[in-house]
């Protein structure tokens, strides 16, 4: 069952001395990696499926306000998502735990298809916030993309190519068999300022732009592109 | 070689292309500056030859080596977000990130995997160098609440007979560590786990952010704090490699603790990200087959 149960237990053992200063054999150390790993992955499960139907709903009522067919049919105003929605918004929202390597299985690959990216974020403090946010794209399929927040306005974005301390740890992660395969490794990132409400959540969302699109009308909002010097 | 300026609109940063280094930090519209210089060192960890080991209860440096050549710079700019990237050693970087609007410093550092052919174990340091006239004295957090004050080489309840210069002043940090001057400056680093870190000079402030030694300290647990990416801790393969931030920020002494506070709090609970396939307004339609 979703629930923070294994979580709260692994922390619990936590407490211990060893756990907090590394005072422990290596073997301590792993074991109490793994718990904390099962229950933040456990954890990340219900957080995750709860935003979701959140989110989804609200993406529901707006592309409703703006007269396009969803996906569930047209929702009533105040309409609330039915369990088997949740489980499939739920299955639609991943956590990605190696964000600062620039690794994203769900980013990374939706942007090498050429999809749309949703960014469901939630804000844990009582306060309205800011905050830039970086996500890791693959740019084979396109690197024009535009983000809009909740509402469908443009956000100004820009495109940066990461590190090379970014590359050498993504190869190191390959090398020690973490990665499974650099499929969800980036080599660009999306980054744009997000604003959220507290103890709230809100949406953004990546859009690639390409082939006919570009050739109209000049698209506003695309991602700025970086200039790079280096001595 | 320029000088080489950078703004995220609310705080100034230059930097030197001929070293590679920072220079500077300054808040428009408060009229503060202040030198600063980011530095990686490390120091090599006692072997318990004759003393007591470094290990996993024991700090116990046997001397320091810094880097003063001139580094590789790149900067890459944009008008959201601006990086300075330095390679220190290859097993030391540091990603410096400037974000538009933003009040502070994002110091992202990779370090590792540190060397081991040498046979030492060695303690990686990043120092904040700045002309913050702080005298001996420096704040760190209490798990997170208030913040204590720390006097180099004193103990404020007993008379202090310092045998270890470096060890005997490093502080556990869970949150944030800062140095000020009398009603001027305050510079706080903003950390985003529990780390160990000190002032040993006026206007320094260092924390170190990854250790690798190869002799247990005898303290109980009869292991080598020797963690490598091939899972055994008796062998000699390529130790772990770890990225972690500092949020380093320039305060008047009207601001510093009400700013401080709040940077804490949105480093301790950052927004949380999830994602999908977005399918309503504003998506791509699906993609012909």
């Amino acid at each position: 069952p979703m629930s923070t149960k294994r979580l709260e237990m692994a922390v619990a053992l936590l407490q211990h001395h060893d756990a907090i200063t590394g005072t422990a054999k290596q073997l301590v150390a792993d074991d109490y990696h793994l718990r904390l790993s099962k229950g933040m992955d456990e954890a990340g499960d219900a957080f995750r499926k709860e935003l979701a139907s959140l989110a989804f709903a609200e993406e529901a009522r707006s592309s409703q306000q703006a007269g396009l067919e969803h996906k569930w049919g047209l929702l009533q105003p105040n309409a609330t998502l039915q369990n088997e929605d949740v489980d499939h918004a739920g299955g639609r929202l991943g956590l990605c735990h190696l964000l600062n390597a620039s690794v994203c299985h769900p980013t990374v690959e939706m942007s090498r298809l050429g999809h749309s990216i949703l960014v469901a974020m939630y804000n844990p403090l009582g306060w309205p916030r800011t905050q830039g946010i970086r996500v890791p794209i693959d740019t084979n399929f396109t690197s024009n993309w535009t983000v809009t927040d909740a509402s469908g306005q443009v956000v100004e974005s820009q495109l940066l190519p990461v590190s090379n301390s970014t590359v050498d740890l993504q190869n190191i992660m390959l090398q020690a068999d973490i990665l499974g395969n650099l499929t969800a490794a980036a080599s660009y990132e999306l980054v744009f300022i997000a604003a959220a409400p507290p103890l709230g959540y809100t949406t953004y969302t990546l859009t690639p732009v390409w082939g006919a699109q570009l050739s109209g009308a000049p698209v506003t909002g695309l991602a700025a592109a970086s200039r790079s010097r280096s001595w | 070689q320029p000088l080489v300026q950078l703004s995220s609109g609310v705080i100034d940063v230059s930097v030197s292309a001929a070293t590679g280094r920072l220079l500077s930090l300054g808040r428009r519209g408060a009229n503060l500056a202040a030198d600063l210089n980011t530095e990686v060192f490390w120091y090599n960890s006692s072997d318990g030859q004759g003393h007591e080991a470094s290990g996993a209860y024991i700090f116990r440096p046997d001397g320091s080596i810094g880097i003063t050549a001139p580094i590789p710079i790149e900067i890459v700019e944009g008008p959201v977000l601006t990086e300075i990237r330095q390679e220190f050693r290859p097993w030391a970087k540091l990603t410096t990130r400037i974000w538009k609007g933003a009040e502070f410093l994002e110091v992202e550092w990779t370090a590792g995997p540190l060397p081991f052919k040498d046979g030492m174990g060695h303690e990686l340091v990043i120092r904040y160098e700045s002309n913050v006239t702080s005298g001996d004295e420096f704040y760190t957090d209490s798990n997170g609440r208030e913040m204590l004050k720390r006097k180099v080489n004193f103990r404020p309840t007993w008379n202090l007979d310092v045998k270890q210069p470096v060890a005997g002043n490093y502080y556990p940090l869970t949150a944030a560590i800062y140095i000020e001057e009398e009603a001027g400056r305050q510079l706080a680093v903003v950390t985003d786990r529990a780390q160990g870190g000190s002032s040993l000079k006026p206007g320094q402030v260092e924390i170190m952010v990854h250790r690798r030694v190869f002799h247990d300290d005898a303290r109980g647990v009869a292991e080598n704090l020797n963690e490598t990416m091939c899972g055994c801790t008796q062998c000699n393969c390529p130790g772990l490699v770890t990225r972690g931030s500092h949020y380093l920020t320039l305060q008047g002494p009207s601001t510093a603790a009400s700013y401080r506070r709040t940077l804490q709090q949105l480093v301790n609970d950052p927004l949380i990200l999830t994602f999908g396939k977005a399918s309503g307004a504003g998506a791509a339609q699906t993609l012909p087959s």
